[in-house]
């Protein structure tokens, strides 16, 4: 008998490869709904820390593809982790699995049900990790899910973390999107 | 009812799904 989440998760992988558009780089891995079937795919695929640089993987709610494109999305934003070179080797993983576990696990109280999912992009010039919420306005969810999320991740009080909306991220880049919200 | 399983529940499962 396997323990059934409240949930079924996507999880998604993404490989750059320049010669292609953007969604065709895109690869849905398997879907999932027990903490069982979880942890016989986390065991199977590669850390994030081993993967090439420019790779993703994303894991979602069953029905909601990872871009800001999606309907659950397009209203959104995300809480943002940003990691430094030197953190790679000792927090990357740790702080992804955190990640994963606060999802599956229905980490945020009353607002499980504004996250959408969440992604780690492996780049060389610093990596990522962020939790997407379906809509930026929901402030009282928006704050309860980032106070939760920098507690899980065991983060001091003297690092901020912002949650920025994806029609900013969308239209600007890099250091242009402002943090509507900062725990 | 609600499915919510905090992470050392999870996390006392990573090792029982690998040897199934």
């Amino acid at each position: 008998m396997k323990h059934p989440l409240q949930n079924r998760w996507t999880l998604w992988f993404y490989k750059n490869d320049k010669t292609k558009p953007w969604q065709a780089n895109l690869r849905l891995v398997t879907k999932f709904d027990t903490v069982e079937d979880f942890w016989a795919l986390y065991n199977h695929i590669q850390l994030a820390s081993r993967l090439m640089s420019g790779c993703d993987y994303s894991l979602f709610k069953d029905g909601i593809e990872p871009m800001w494109e999606d309907n659950r999305n397009k209203c959104g934003g995300r809480w943002l982790i940003t990691l430094s070179k030197q953190q790679r080797m000792l927090e990357l993983d740790q702080f992804w699995l955190e990640t994963l576990l606060c999802l599956i696990g229905e980490a945020f109280d009353d607002y499980n049900n504004d996250v959408c999912g969440a992604v780690i992009n492996v780049r060389a010039k610093g990596d990522k990790i962020a939790i997407w919420t379906r809509d930026t306005e929901n402030q009282k969810a928006v704050l309860h899910i980032g106070k939760t999320y920098k507690e899980r991740l065991g983060l001091p009080m003297r690092i901020v973390i912002g949650y920025q909306a994806h029609a900013d991220t969308a239209t600007k880049s890099g250091f242009g999107v402002k943090n509507k919200f900062v725990v | 009812g609600k499915k919510r399983y905090d992470r050392e529940f999870l996390l006392g499962f990573q090792f029982i799904a690998a040897s199934t």
